[in-house]
């Protein structure tokens, strides 16, 4: 017997890259 | 400047990944739109999207990467990320993108565009960040 595996849920925003604009203030 | 090694690409842009929403619902990494997006960063009280336009595409330190330089947001930040050739990026009304789509398809099966000069990609910046 296979166990069923749980499959992976990633968050939406791991698929955004997180550019931080420089601070101008 | 560029960080000094590029960032190898994760396993959830492997075609079938399972991706949640900021609220909730859950979608394949290969059916998200980019309205996807803009509803979860409209949800999320951290998270603002920014539109990151390419502005240059240039060679990066090992062969198989590239070193992109964005202009983000209202103020056009200048911003560079050095990542491997098939990393993807979501652009605006386009979807899935990357410098090189053939390897990116070849690796993960993620149907890609080829990311050129002025595509606008979608990024996050941290809301409250000025």
């Amino acid at each position: 017997n296979v166990e069923p595996r749980s499959v992976p849920v990633f968050p939406w925003h791991s698929l955004v890259p997180f550019l931080a604009p420089t601070q101008s203030d | 400047s560029a960080s000094s090694s590029p960032v190898a690409l994760p396993p959830f842009f492997m075609r079938g990944s399972i991706i949640q929403l900021a609220d909730g619902e859950l979608k394949r990494v290969e059916d998200l739109k980019t309205e996807d997006f803009i509803q979860s960063a409209e949800i999320s009280s951290e998270l603002k999207i920014d539109s990151s336009t390419v502005e240059r595409i240039d060679s990066g330190q090992s062969p198989n990467a590239v070193v992109i330089q964005f202009s983000v947001g209202e103020l056009k930040a200048q911003v560079c990320v050095e990542v491997l050739v098939e990393y993807p990026f979501f652009v605006f009304g386009q979807g899935w993108s990357s410098c090189c789509p053939d390897r990116t398809t070849q690796l993960f099966e993620l149907s890609c565009a080829k990311l050129c000069v002025g595509d606008v990609c979608v990024s996050l910046t941290l809301r409250g960040m000025r």
